[in-house]
């Protein structure tokens, strides 16, 4: 099945 | 710091809005408000909150300061408060406290508590302005509806936009279900509106269990909007008009 992204994925940390 | 609403109940419906996904975080204050961004415990979603300078009676930072705080525990002194009491948040630098003081509009009655401040360690993240492939603005009572709804059957929802409907899909173990929703135009109620803006078609799939968390919102702002982009974070906005916003980010499931 489909897995659950994470948000540091997506969006980087500053 | 120095900050006065006119009334408990917008501050207390925010808190209740993202104390269950959040825990402890620290609200951020500038000259231009107080805001606060947080992921939950597992990384999947992150929460954004704004308070505008201007949405409140009064208020005064005179140097930015960053205030670790239990959101059950500011709960339960909000709880203190009665809806329409004024509500005045006082902290002094360097100070390890954050004193509330809640006023009833008769004045008969005062009550003050101090809470401790905690030090926390907020990983913030940048969010990129995104241009969405597709946007929709909904009733927030439809919004909790379907998600509640479809929670019956699965664990996932599949959120389909067309150019004038939106898909929301989901399957388990006792079977499947959906909710279409359709454009449409309110010009007299704007608040019952559906509005979609479809740039390109999008379907994403996110876990339900978030999405319940994010329209405990709901309380606040009669709309919601979500912001679409395939393979991107799902935003869900609940707009407060004069205040500010809470805006809830959800990482989408992917196929492996």
């Amino acid at each position: 099945g489909p897995v659950q992204g994470r948000m540091e994925d997506y969006f980087k940390a500053i | 710091f120095e900050a006065k609403w006119d009334h408990a109940s917008t501050l207390k419906k925010v808190i209740d809005a993202v104390k269950d996904l959040i825990g402890d975080t620290s609200w951020d204050c500038t000259n231009t408000g107080m805001s606060l961004q947080s992921m939950d415990s597992s990384h999947v979603a992150l929460v954004h909150v704004l308070l505008k300078s201007e949405g409140f009676e009064s208020y005064r930072c005179d140097r930015n300061v960053s205030m670790g705080i239990s959101l059950n525990s500011m709960a339960k002194v909000l709880k203190c408060a009665g809806n329409d009491d004024s509500v005045t948040l006082r902290h002094e630098s360097e100070s390890s406290v954050v004193n509330f003081a809640f006023e009833s509009h008769k004045e008969e009655r005062v009550s003050e508590f101090e809470l401790k401040l905690m030090n926390i360690d907020t990983e913030h993240l940048g969010i990129p302005e995104t241009e969405y492939d597709s946007i929709i603005k909904m009733p927030s009572a439809d919004l909790r509806r379907t998600c509640a709804d479809l929670s019956q059957f699965g664990d996932s929802v599949t959120i389909s936009c067309a150019k004038s409907d939106v898909r929301f899909e989901t399957s388990g173990d006792i079977g499947t279900g959906n909710v279409r929703l359709s454009a449409r135009g309110s010009s007299d109620k704007p608040e019952t509106e559906i509005a979609i803006e479809m740039i390109n078609p999008v379907s994403l799939t996110f876990a339900l269990k978030y999405l319940n968390f994010f329209t405990k919102a709901a309380p606040l702002s009669d709309t919601v909007k979500l912001c679409m982009s395939n393979n991107h974070p799902l935003c869900v906005e609940f707009p407060m008009p004069e205040v500010g916003y809470i805006r809830y980010y959800l990482a989408p499931k992917i196929d492996e």
